[in-house]
């Protein structure tokens, strides 16, 4: 469609300004309340002080995803989709005029939280390097048969809230053997961002990313 | 926009041909794994005899859902948004197409479970007499102020799962507050769809709006 042919024009440019300042980009997506923002706060707290961290935080309304993410002193930039209609997700447009309101030299890894959703966020690019789907245990083991398009395009699958599972009737093999089925090459982790189990395979997955990529 | 205006028309003739026929028709909503079949479950084991109920079933793909559904022996009519581009949210056209499908003298409560979505499916109207959100606890308990206009749009908030609370530090008080910041007239009932703790207070909800409709 036009809006997508459009989406991705901008989509290279942004790459391209990334690439030349030596930025690695994540557009992080998920599912409401599935943990995007609870990883990015594990996230920083454990990456150390050789990465230098940058936050794209988008929304439809509030910055409240924001404000927890101050205390990290890293560049944080809140986009709000309500102003233009409030999109379900972002686009690359929104996307550039934050980028280029950030200083990019202070920066090495940015994370681009999408809107929560399961869907759309999915099919629009918007310059990133990477695509990691955060996904929530609590949302159901067959989700990756009925929601394909987020699967298939991640390159990364955090499995998130492991702790909760001991309350749960899910099983998380037959969630992952659903992941593959959908995408047999994406990476697939299990964590929980509240106790910190798996972090540090998640940490180190990043940084093998990040250095792949240099 | 010009596509709400257009859905907003066939909306309009769904509601005509519904109420002619005599039947109620809820839309459900809710992000994915939210529960909501989960809900549709209990509700089908616990809403009697007098109650006639037909489901159509809205997903990108798959049939999985209906399946869940055959053991009720309701009629269900499943509908896929993938052959038409996957729409993260049903429009009036395909509903109309599902309705036309139906033996409406056999039905006198209908639910149609929209695509798992805590923004888009809001904006359309697909001919409904309610509109419903099925939120579960895991979500977070900000999500109200986020994501608003689901929560503005619907009638009666369903906050699900809530067998979970004791092992989450969402409290669901502040959830509630939220909900009614945001929308003071919905209705906001608690229920566990897993333990069925809640049913009976929603079956009875339900039982007075369709009282109130005929
Ligand atoms: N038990 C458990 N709860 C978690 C975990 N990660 C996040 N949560 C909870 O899940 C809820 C949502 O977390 P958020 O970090 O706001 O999720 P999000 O995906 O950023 O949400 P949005 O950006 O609003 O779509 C909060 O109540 C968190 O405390 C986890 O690993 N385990
Ligand atoms: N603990 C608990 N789990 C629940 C409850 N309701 C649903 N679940 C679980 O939540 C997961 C998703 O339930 P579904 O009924 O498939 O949710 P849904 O909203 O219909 O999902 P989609 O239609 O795919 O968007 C499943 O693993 C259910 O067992 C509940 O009240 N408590
Ligand atoms: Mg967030
Ligand atoms: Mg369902």
């Amino acid at each position: 469609t036009d809006v997508l042919d459009a989406n991705r024009v901008v989509a290279e440019e942004n790459r391209r300004i990334l690439k030349q300042a030596g930025v690695f980009a994540i557009n992080l997506m998920g599912s409401p309340g599935s943990g995007k923002t609870r990883v990015l706060e594990r996230t920083l707290e454990n990456i150390g002080n050789k990465i230098r961290a940058g936050i794209i935080q988008g929304d439809i309304t509030t910055t409240l995803d924001s404000e927890r993410l101050m205390k990290f002193e890293v560049p944080v930039v809140q986009i709000n989709t309500e102003p233009f209609g409030g999109d379900c997700h972002l686009g690359a447009n929104l996307v550039q005029r934050a980028v280029k309101s950030m200083d990019l030299s202070q920066i090495g890894l940015l994370f681009i939280e999408n809107v929560g959703n399961l869907v759309c966020p999915a099919e629009f690019d918007i310059g990133e390097n990477l695509k990691m789907l955060v996904f929530s245990v609590t949302e159901g083991e067959e989700k990756p048969l009925k929601y394909p398009l987020m699967f298939r395009e991640c390159g990364v699958v955090l499995i998130n809230k492991i702790d909760l599972l001991k309350h749960l009737n899910v099983k998380i093999d037959h969630l992952t053997q659903n992941i593959r089925r959908i995408n047999p090459g994406a990476e697939v982790l299990r964590l929980s961002a509240e106790t910190g189990e798996g972090v540090d395979e998640w940490i180190s997955f990043l940084k093998d990313r990040i250095n792949l990529y240099r």
